[in-house]
């Protein structure tokens, strides 16, 4: 463990408790892509599968845990308590144009050709894409609430500092991951005209508005 | 190999 990859998994949870606390303060989802909820639920049921298999740690454990139960309630709040604020008509994106592409290129290029193994390439690679619905969402409206935009900081910031955690990793223990760095850097790439947005709109008061 | 790949990351 580093102080980056802590630092990533600590704005990793603070992502998702904002959003969790957003939906449940003003009993509504709106603004919120379910269908990146979805993804991001089947992102962690599909890597930390290996909960009842591999004990590494007992915050390892526990942080697996928490996220899993974190993204039900989301799911749950989102499409069933709240389920009259859902936005259906701005949250159109295909996910099944992420689904699949994901699931071929585990196929394709994985660290061993096992269940558990491509389970746990597919979940990283679909991990790199499954803030796309939301940042589809955040462009159709054209803006996004402020809590949201918080939300979006936080889980960008999360892989940003992963990265910084693969390379002190590379550079203290010689151990990389080229998956997991490549899907890190598209996944952080994806969100870098947002947070362009949030450093020069909400950071100054500014609601987040995407120019039209 | 990377075989026994154990990822010990979130």
């Amino acid at each position: 463990m580093n102080i980056f990859r802590l630092a990533g998994d600590l704005s990793h949870l603070l992502a998702i408790i904002i959003l969790l606390l957003k939906i449940w303060k003003t009993r509504s989802c709106a603004g919120i892509s379910g269908k990146s909820q979805v993804l991001f639920a089947i992102v962690y049921l599909t890597r930390y599968l290996d909960l009842f298999t591999t004990y590494i740690s007992l915050y390892n454990s526990i942080m697996k845990i928490v996220f899993i139960a974190a993204s039900g309630a989301t799911l749950y709040l989102m499409y069933v308590k709240f389920k009259a604020t859902y936005d259906h008509n701005h949250d159109s994106f295909r996910i099944e144009f992420l689904l699949i592409p994901c699931v071929i290129l585990a196929l394709i290029i994985n660290h061993d050709f096992t269940v558990m193994e491509i389970l746990w390439t597919f979940s990283i690679y679909l991990e790199s894409v499954a803030i796309l619905p939301q940042l589809f969402l955040v462009s159709k409206t054209g803006e996004a609430e402020s809590i949201t935009s918080h939300y979006l900081f936080a889980l960008g910031s999360y892989r940003a500092l992963y990265l910084l955690n693969w390379i002190y990793r590379y550079m203290a223990e010689s151990h990389y991951d080229l998956i997991a760095i490549f899907a890190g850097v598209v996944q952080t790439i994806l969100y870098c005209d947002f947070f362009y947005l949030y450093i020069t709109k909400v950071l100054k008061g500014k609601k987040l508005q995407l120019p039209a | 190999d990377y075989g026994d790949q154990l990822h010990d990351e979130l």
